[in-house]
This record gives structure tokens, C-alpha cells and sequence, in this order.
């Protein structure tokens, strides 16, 4: 463990109270994908399949735990909470991420670090995270009005896995077996996204203006 | 070795 995964970790773990937050607080999800929501509770349920089989540590499998729970909860809260589904911009959520999931679960067959199930699934785990933020992109930019908890949510989410890039060098320079390939090549794409999302959302913030993401 | 083939990373 390295301050910049420790980092990382608290910061995705902020992003999803932030989350958690503004669902509970406001008793509204709007501006929220619920579809991206989905696709993490993917991500974290097809790669922690070694919950219950590798004990790394106390820190690491209470982390998944919070992880899939939360994610669980918003997903089902969106779906199910008579309150909170009311607010679901469902006309504007309307990403095809059948076709990240497809193009996502092809590339883990291909590319992968043994060709076991649970090894497919954790690379399938690691490709799709670094497009599952698309669908709530693409509702920010229809939805217009950057709700600041939704764009705070994206903020840190993105934070995190820059943070983790930082936490891939400094373990490919003190440790003499690097083979963290497949999660720092997604890692990077994925902060590629948000940071153009940044930039549009640093334009918006400083001409104090609704962010506009391009087309 | 065993932990280098696991995954110890969220």
C-alpha cells in the first residue's frame, strides 16, 4: 500500500458518499445515470468474484464490501425507492451501454492475464470501469445544469483513478515485477475521459456558465 | 509467487 493508492481508494470512496449523500439528502437522483450506477455495480461485483477466496486484508476486503454494497444500494434506491425513482431523468439516460458491455466482456476474452473465469471477469471488470462513467457524461451534457453534487460525484470519481496512475508509477520504479499492465493502460484511458470532462467544467466554472460538453 | 498473481488492488 502506497499513499497514492490510499489516496485513490479515499477518494472513490468520497465519490460514492457524495453520491450516497445527495440521493438520501435531496431524495432526488436527478442528474444521476442510473445506467453508469449499473455498470459500476458490474465492475465491482465481477471484480471482487476473490471476496470470499483470497484474503488480502482486513482493509482491502471491507473496502469491497463497502463498494458493492453502495453501489447495490444506488442502483436499487433509483430503481425501487418511491421517492427517489420519480426524479430519474429517464428520457435523458438513454446511453446503449449494451455495447459496453459487449465490446468490454470481447476485449477480456482477448486480453487477459490468465484465461481463467475469474481472471477473464477481472479484466472485463477493469475495461469496463474505464468507460462506465459515458452514460453520466452524456446526461450532464443533455441534462445542462451541472447539479453540483452530480458533478462533484464525477470529480472525485475521476480524481481516484488519477490518483492511481500516480500509485502505477511509483510501483512500476520499487517494484522489480511490473504486471500491472491491463489496469494501467484502462486507467489511463479512463482519466483521458474525465479529463476532458474537466476541462469543459473548469471552462463552465470559471465563466460561471452551464457546461457544455461537445456533441 | 502467489501474492504477485493476486489481485491486491481495489
Amino acid at each position: 500500500m502506497n499513499i497514492f493508492r490510499l489516496a485513490g481508494d479515499m477518494t472513490h470512496l468520497i465519490s460514492v458518499l457524495v453520491l450516497l449523500l445527495k440521493i438520501y439528502a435531496t431524495k432526488s437522483c436527478s442528474g444521476i445515470s442510473l445506467k453508469t450506477q449499473e455498470l459500476y455495480a458490474i465492475v465491482f461485483v465481477t471484480r471482487y468474484l476473490d471476496l470470499f477466496t483470497d484474503f488480502i486484508s482486513l482493509y482491502n476486503t471491507v473496502m469491497k464490501l463497502v463498494f458493492i454494497g453502495s453501489s447495490l444500494a444506488i442502483v436499487w434506491c433509483m430503481r425501487y425507492h418511491r421517492v427517489v425513482r420519480r426524479s430519474y431523468d429517464r428520457e435523458l439516460d438513454t446511453f446503449r451501454y449494451w455495447i459496453l458491455l459487449g465490446v468490454s466482456f470481447i476485449l477480456a476474452l482477448v486480453l487477459h492475464e490468465k484465461f481463467t473465469l475469474q481472471e477473464v471477469f477481472w479484466a472485463f471488470s477493469i475495461y469496463l470501469e474505464a468507460v462506465a462513467i459515458l452514460p453520466q457524461l452524456v446526461l450532464l451534457q443533455r441534462s445542462g445544469n451541472v447539479d453540483n453534487l452530480a458533478g462533484q460525484y464525477v470529480f472525485f470519481l475521476g480524481a481516484y483513478r488519477a490518483f492511481y496512475i500516480l500509485n502505477w508509477i511509483y510501483r512500476y520504479l520499487t517494484e522489480q515485477r511490473f504486471t500491472r499492465w491491463i489496469s494501467c493502460v484502462s486507467g489511463l484511458v479512463q482519466t483521458a475521459l474525465y479529463a476532458d470532462f474537466f476541462y469543459y467544467y473548469f471552462i463552465s466554472w470559471k465563466n460561471n456558465a452551464k457546461l457544455q460538453l461537445p456533441a | 509467487s502467489k501474492d504477485e498473481d493476486t489481485h491486491d488492488e481495489l
